[in-house]
């Protein structure tokens, strides 16, 4: 499977839709402090099943919805959208080089739904998907900010847990 | 399952052992899986011995070296079994010059070779220098995240600014 | 001896609130004992909004909005009660060009007015800049450490070789 | 009290005599990664009274002797002197300006002992003598690598307990 491009919209500071290609090799994300790059990072994790708001630096899950600005006021709904191309084998199965798009969407006060192109599925449904990518959300494909350095200073099983996640 | 797992940490260690040196220029590191338990479960155990140093607790290397050594571990398992992505949150920020153009190196080399799509979010200009691309994210509108496709002339002007 | 502690913190307080705007260029922040507890044993809480945004819990807050904020804290004890020795170990990592500005001539200004001496571990040429001094450490001998007084442009060059 | 200069002889990577001075204002301490910084800091908490192995990186308290290197045999004595200046109420007295050094000394094998000016002491006089002076080696004075964001993201009672200690 690729993963192909991230789309977001209401989700922490980045309340208007915002589109991310995710183009082969290495794509560096800059910035000054606080402008949103690890907001991005969350995204990611988010629409990839994250089910912790520690995880995501929140309190509660509807903390990933846009709480508004000096200039704007809050919004209710936040969006990820994921872009990935096949092979899949399963449960959504896609030929080489075929798009579908993973949509998790939350609605403050009501929780989070999932959608693959549209149709309503269970977070499980994603989660198998991405399974055999090693792309799941706590997975140490994603490296977060000042954790780097875990990877030695955990205990052995610590450090299996961290390492299996990405293989 | 157990030979197929085996199979994966033996790739692992060998691209760890190779990798720990061409980062650190010498040196050797060594992981393996806890003796008295079952492999499918068993903790990994790490060492690590940056050159011309004598080997103790992984835990007393500096802040830069446990960098290094975690990145080298990282590329090795992506090496022995590729993943389609990789998000780094600023993991050179630990990092010296020097050590920032070894790692840099090795991400290029890691992308290539695995074809696993790399995000790199940076502060460091080395850093960015060698990415193929680069999107920088702004704030203009205070509290409202923009993101934006940008050079690397621009790219180092962000950061510099706020 | 409650009142004490009372007075000690409502110092602390104020300055917090002003170096926060003055780090932040705005915003407010707001630190405080937890209502129900005993004064002598309460917990310490902690509010902050940068300039433009709408406050919201501050693990929300970026890495380099934590450092910062955390500084303006730290700074904020020391001159409400002045300690002889700060050490500070590359706190200035996860700050972008512009905040370490910041952050250095609120370093220095402090040490001005508590009369407090601080050692500075950092890797950030900007923070070396506003040094009253600097050390070197090296290891030309490989795992022997050697001290050695430099001028800024050593710093700047014994940061980029290894 | 004022803290005038740090000595080190076998203490983790600085095997050979080597004397810091702690002038007023601020000193900055540079160099490439793994070379010895983080060794002076902790050389600092140790004679200040570190108790904890873990504090200092490692998983005796012997770790901190010098454990030898490619060209150079392990020792196995450590001493790091600290400088102190008056005024100092007790149990050490010293006028404004006087001068005494506090020494602490591990043989491998033996744990630590402690001198002032070449007397024996007990841990707990040093620890007086520094506590009025909010330098102890746990205090927040020392901010060690990676910790400064801890002051935020920690909960009130740590937070309290974190801040205290340099208070
Ligand atoms: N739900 C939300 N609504 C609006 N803004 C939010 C929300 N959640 C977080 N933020 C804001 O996002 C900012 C943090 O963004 P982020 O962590 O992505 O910064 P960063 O670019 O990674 O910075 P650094 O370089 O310091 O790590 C904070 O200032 C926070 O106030
Ligand atoms: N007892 C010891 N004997 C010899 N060397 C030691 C001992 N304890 C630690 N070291 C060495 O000291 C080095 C770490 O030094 P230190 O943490 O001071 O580096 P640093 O200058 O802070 O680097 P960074 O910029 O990466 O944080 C490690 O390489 C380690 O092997
Ligand atoms: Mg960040
Ligand atoms: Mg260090």
């Amino acid at each position: 499977v690729q993963l192909t491009r991230l789309r977001l919209r209401g989700f922490k500071s980045f309340c208007d839709p915002t589109e991310l290609e995710i183009a082969p090799g290495t794509t560096g994300i800059v910035g000054p402090n606080g402008c949103g790059k690890s907001n991005l990072v969350d995204a990611l994790r988010w629409v990839m099943g994250e089910g912790s708001p520690k995880g995501l630096r929140g309190a509660e899950m509807d903390d990933v919805i846009f709480a508004g600005s000096a200039a704007r006021p809050p919004l209710d709904v936040a969006e990820v959208a994921l872009g990935v191309q096949g092979p899949v084998e399963g449960p959504l199965v896609l030929a080489p080089g075929e798009r579908a798009e993973i949509l998790r969407r939350i609605v403050r006060g009501q929780g989070s739904t999932w959608r693959i192109d549209g149709r309503d599925v269970r977070q499980r449904d994603v989660h198998h998907l991405l399974a055999d990518a090693a792309a799941g959300a706590r997975g140490a494909s994603i490296v977060g900010q000042g954790q780097i350095a875990l990877v030695v200073d955990s205990r052995p099983d610590e450090r299996r847990r961290l390492l299996e996640e990405a293989a | 399952a157990r030979e197929r797992l085996l199979a994966v940490l033996a790739a692992v260690e060998g691209h760890f052992r190779r990798l720990f040196v061409q980062l650190f220029g010498g040196g050797r590191a060594h992981l393996r899986l806890a003796e008295s338990d079952d492999p499918l479960t068993a903790g990994l155990e790490l060492e690590a011995q940056p050159p011309g140093k004598r080997l103790a607790h992984v835990s007393l290397l500096s802040g830069g070296e446990k960098s290094l050594a975690g990145l080298a571990l990282l590329m090795a398992f992506f090496l022995a079994r590729p993943a389609p992505l990789c998000v780094l949150d600023e993991v050179d920020a630990a990092l010296d010059d020097a050590n920032v153009d070894r790692f840099t190196a090795l991400l290029a080399e890691t992308a290539r070779v695995s074809g696993t799509r790399f995000l790199v979010v940076t502060h460091h200009p080395l850093t960015m220098a060698r990415m193929d691309r680069l999107y920088g994210v702004t704030m203009a509108e205070r509290g409202v995240s923009k993101l934006v496709s940008v050079e690397l002339a621009e790219a180092v002007e962000l950061r510099a600014t706020a």
